[in-house]
């Protein structure tokens, strides 16, 4: 799996 | 980006100018717990290591490689030119425990199992918790430096507006995000002592000094 993209909170 | 997460955003990097000020100002690091900056260097370190796998804008890469690098300059300031004002006695919080219970958690409850998705869980409980040995040393110590109360309360303001940033984007994206929502309450909690005390105390003017 890849990083999830929901992760664009500081 | 919605205003609740702009302005906790700004308020975080807020936080990290009034720390710096103060270590400037009074020429000392005396009742900055060394142990609390450590472990956000660790945390954003662990965290921001999606600056080589993702790019998601300017203000993200920019805002993460400003948090390493202001908690790396931190730690720096306190370890070698400001190490003889530190309170090294009154910073005796065991922050090993916090580590390892975060990476127990990270590794329990992971976001995925992704290395970097194990490493951003376990910097998420980290962070959580990673306010702690500074409340516990103004709790030993029974007062601490206004402008070292405002850096907490910039701190615990920020983590506050994050929950009404989840609220607000959870009903205008349905984004979800279990871990950070948790772990986001339970960080905020743990300043709820603080604020109260902050409150009534500092914003009168008067010393921050614990009942």
């Amino acid at each position: 799996s890849t990083v999830s993209p929901t992760h664009d909170e500081l | 980006m919605n205003i609740f997460r702009l302005v906790a955003d700004l308020l975080h990097l807020a936080s990290i100018f009034i720390l710096l000020l103060k270590i400037q100002q009074t020429k000392s690091c005396a009742g900055v717990s060394l142990k609390t900056q450590a472990l956000y260097f660790v945390v954003f370190v662990t965290r921001y290591l999606d600056l080589f796998t993702h790019f998601y804008s300017v203000y993200n890469s920019l805002m993460k490689l400003f948090f390493i690098a202001s908690s790396a300059y931190i730690v720096y300031l306190m370890w070698k030119p400001y190490r003889p004002t530190y309170s090294a006695s009154t910073d005796t919080f065991r922050a090993e425990f916090l580590i390892v219970g975060a990476a127990l958690l990270g590794l329990a409850f992971p976001d995925s199992w992704h290395i970097l998705d194990i490493l951003w869980s376990f910097s998420i409980y980290l962070e959580a918790v990673a306010i702690l040995p500074q409340l516990f040393q103004m709790t030993r110590t029974g007062e601490a430096e206004t402008i070292t109360s405002h850096y907490v309360f910039a701190l615990g303001a920020y983590r506050a507006l994050y929950l009404m940033n989840w609220i607000y984007r959870y009903y205008t994206e349905g984004y979800m995000d279990v871990i950070a929502w948790v772990a986001g309450a339970v960080q905020t909690i743990l300043y709820a002592d603080f604020f109260y005390i902050y409150l009534t105390r500092v914003m009168r003017g008067r010393l921050f000094s614990l009942p």
